[in-house]
């Protein structure tokens, strides 16, 4: 916890992403989002930790367990960038970083 | 008339000032008329609430509550090495401590529920802040948060994308549609010259502000002053001044009841549990109404060192103390009148790009924007609420920039101050400032852009890139405005307060939540332990009857030909060594015809070994007898007319 306290450094339990994804339209459109949440987060080679409170479409890929290794961390990372900035379905995504707020 | 038998209610000054009259919230005719909160539910998203405590847990909400830091439904508080996670307990404890319980104190909205979502004792990222933002919003009305980013007099930072996303999902959908109410603290960053403005939960349009003034009505040394902060109310100013008694949690070195909390961190608190008490009177207030009637009953004092300055509206806004003093009656007796504002009109300029050098004061870099009556055709917006202006800027130290916008009206804004700390070498990349000064305003004209540097002469000159102004405002003219100041003025007296008079209110949307019932890993893991020793136990004895079972019908049934059942003895029966269970098999007449078999076989079978009793199925014994392949049978194994074929 200590080193996990700073800010900027990697969140609690190890990388994370959130994702957008573009959006469907009809019924069925969480179920169909979900699938391609899971799809995408295997592709990366993440877990799909489910949609992100009540945001439509935005979704939360967690690192697998297991991966302890600086080098391993790294290169995980590199696959998770690399593949939800190319996927098409991806509107927009960014790695989860600890905030700093204090109460007042 | 109003008497609680709360040891410390008469030392709560901000309920009731004995010492200093009207140095309160002005509640005490407001509870008198039976309105405390009734119907609504305030959440403290902070480090827990310790809602066992004896002066929170008959209002406490569990629907409404949750532990993100360790993901389960309880919000309780952790006990730390600092002894500092009371901070949930004390504010909840402002908003609704229970009366007449002989217990320490009583909260604002003492009539009202109270839910925790703890969210501050442990890692926090964006997602994390975007789940709390919105966590039970059918369930939570107001949220209180008594936090933000560092108030080091350095630090620009707010909600990032999620969060921002939350905001504005909680102010769309939150409370069945009429939007969630969000009440920030401005920040205690007033000793680093910091300003809230650059504080982006702080200067956001889905959020009330609140600062605070101490028991003298002066700004305390810990208060920040904002072009973004709608209002004050009471806290702790220095030592020799009373702070806010409320309940505190009893871990630790916790007593259950504190006489020390303050800073703006409870201030805030107190507005959300005012804003309690008008959504009780009036429960289809939208977030911007509540903006709305802060705005139009805040109470201007006398302060000398406060710069009042009246806009074209008629409000009076100063950067220490925003639009006045929250009054609780006021508050809710305009609640009980008010007719919802109309649509949310905006306007936003193109980006404006600029790239001129910023000069040293006394000189300023001056730009202009006209918004024009064509301009705002569109969304019909005719008055202001917030005015926000998006810039970026490069500058080899921050802090030296002074930023101000002017309305038509020529009504000044300082929404960037200089911050004499704030040292960072990478300016403004599309930080976005705002000001509710120009509340009530005409948004049509020329919007004017004032940015000086205040620094060192010997550093590079900095550059404003670009910038880009936001209007937020409805289609109330300037005369509808003047007319609902009239409207609101008549209801002072208190006569619409009271339950004949009630103004209709729509019933509001049905929206589902995320989660009725989620299980949380912990529960899950047990499931699955519990699940995993039942397989185990049932796969071993399955493994051991099938096991006895198949040495039984090797050694004495199915060595040749059909299974025979066998023969069970008056003896055996007695001694309760018989087997209990009927065969599941179909007796065969020779000839072929089957009949069932009703009961146990009979001792006449010669070929009938002996006696099975329970026990006598041990691992070698094949209890397939069923299956036991079909054998011709020499007739002298025939027994009568019948033979069984298992």
């Amino acid at each position: 916890l200590a080193e996990t306290d700073r800010p900027g450094a990697q969140g609690p339990g190890g990388l994370s992403w959130a994702v957008h994804l573009d959006s469907l339209e009809g019924e069925g459109q969480e179920e169909t989002l979900e699938q391609q949440a899971d799809a995408l987060a295997q592709a990366a080679g993440l877990l799909n930790a489910g949609r992100i409170g009540e945001l439509q479409g935005y979704y939360l890929f967690t690192q697998p367990a297991g991966h302890q290794q600086e080098q391993q961390v790294e290169a995980l990372r590199q696959q998770a960038e690399t593949v939800l900035a190319r996927h098409e379905a991806v509107r927009w995504h960014s790695e989860q970083r600890l905030l700093k707020r204090a109460k007042r | 008339s109003v008497h609680f038998n709360d040891p410390k209610y008469p030392q709560q000054w901000h309920l009731n000032n004995r010492r200093s009259p009207g140095r309160d919230i002005n509640v005490t005719g407001v509870w008198e008329r039976n309105v405390t909160g009734r119907g609504v539910t305030v959440v403290v998203v902070d480090d827990g609430v310790e809602h066992t405590i004896q002066d929170i847990a008959p209002n406490y909400s569990p629907e409404g509550s949750y532990d993100l830091n360790s993901n389960d439904p309880d919000p309780m508080p952790h006990p730390d090495v600092e002894n500092g996670n009371h901070h949930g307990t004390r504010c909840a404890g402002e908003i609704a401590a229970v009366p007449n319980n002989s217990f320490c104190a009583v909260g604002v909205a003492y009539g009202s529920r109270i839910a925790g979502i703890r969210v501050l004792d442990g890692p926090l990222t964006d997602s994390m802040e975007a789940v709390a933002f919105n966590k039970h919003y059918q369930i939570n009305d107001i949220y209180s948060c008594s936090w933000g980013p560092d108030d080091d007099g350095k630090t620009v930072d707010g909600p990032h994308q999620l969060g921002k996303a939350a905001l504005q999902h909680g102010v769309i959908a939150g409370r069945r549609g009429f939007g969630s109410i969000f009440v920030v603290a401005s920040g205690n960053g007033g000793q680093h010259n910091d300003n809230c403005n650059y504080d982006g939960y702080a200067n956001s349009i889905y959020t009330v502000t609140i600062g605070a003034v101490d028991e003298e009505g002066r700004m305390p040394f810990y208060a920040e002053e904002c072009a973004s902060m709608l209002a004050v109310t009471f806290s702790g100013g220095d030592k020799m001044l009373r702070s806010i008694v409320t309940t505190d949690w009893d871990l630790q070195k916790g007593t259950g009841c504190t006489e020390g909390h303050t800073g703006t961190s409870a201030a805030a608190p107190l507005a959300a549990g005012m804003i309690a008490l008008m959504l009780q009177v009036r429960p289809c207030l939208t977030w911007r109404d509540v903006q709305h009637i802060i705005v139009f009953t805040a109470t201007q004092y006398e302060d000398r060192r406060a710069d009042w300055v009246t806009n074209e509206a008629g409000f009076s806004h100063s950067h220490q103390h925003g639009f006045g003093l929250l009054n609780a009656w006021r508050l809710v007796n305009a609640a009980k009148i008010w007719t919802s504002v109309p649509y949310l009109a905006s306007y936003v300029s193109p980006v404006l790009k600029e790239n001129k050098a910023i000069p040293l004061s006394p000189h300023s870099l001056e730009v202009l924007w006209n918004v024009s009556r064509t301009d705002l055709e569109m969304s019909g917006l005719k008055t202001l609420e917030h005015v926000a202006v998006t810039v970026s800027i490069t500058h080899p130290r921050r802090g030296s920039l002074e930023l101000k916008l002017f309305c038509p009206s020529g009504m000044m804004s300082l929404i960037g101050a200089p911050r004499s700390m704030d040292s960072d070498p990478n300016g403004f990349n599309d930080w976005t400032f705002s000001t509710v000064r120009c509340w009530g305003e005409r948004a049509k004209g020329t919007y004017r852009l004032m940015v000086r540097d205040v620094g060192d002469e010997t550093l590079q000159p900095g550059i404003l890139q670009q910038w880009q102004l936001t209007l937020y405002g409805s289609v109330w003219s300037p005369v509808d405005i003047k007319d609902r100041q009239r409207l609101l003025e008549s209801a002072m007296s208190g006569k619409y307060l009271h339950d004949g008079f009630t103004l209709p209110c729509p019933p509001g949307l049905k929206i589902p939540e995320e989660d009725g019932y989620t299980i949380t890993p912990n529960t899950l893991k047990t499931l699955v332990l519990v699940g995993s020793f039942t397989i185990f136990w049932t796969v071993y004895y399955m493994l051991e009857i099938y096991l006895s079972q198949r040495n039984v019908a090797t050694h004495r049934v199915c060595r040749s030909g059909p299974c025979h059942w066998p023969q069970r003895s008056q003896k055996a029966r007695e001694e309760g060594t018989e087997l209990e269970s009927v065969p599941l098999c179909n007796s065969k007449d020779p000839d072929g015809v089957e009949t069932e078999r009703e009961g146990p076989p009979t001792t006449s079978d010669p070929l009938a070994p002996d006696l099975l009793a329970p026990g006598d199925w041990g691992p070698s014994q094949d209890r397939s007898t069923l299956n036991c392949p079909h054998h011709h049978l020499a007739p002298d194994l025939l027994q009568g007319k019948e033979e069984q074929i298992c």
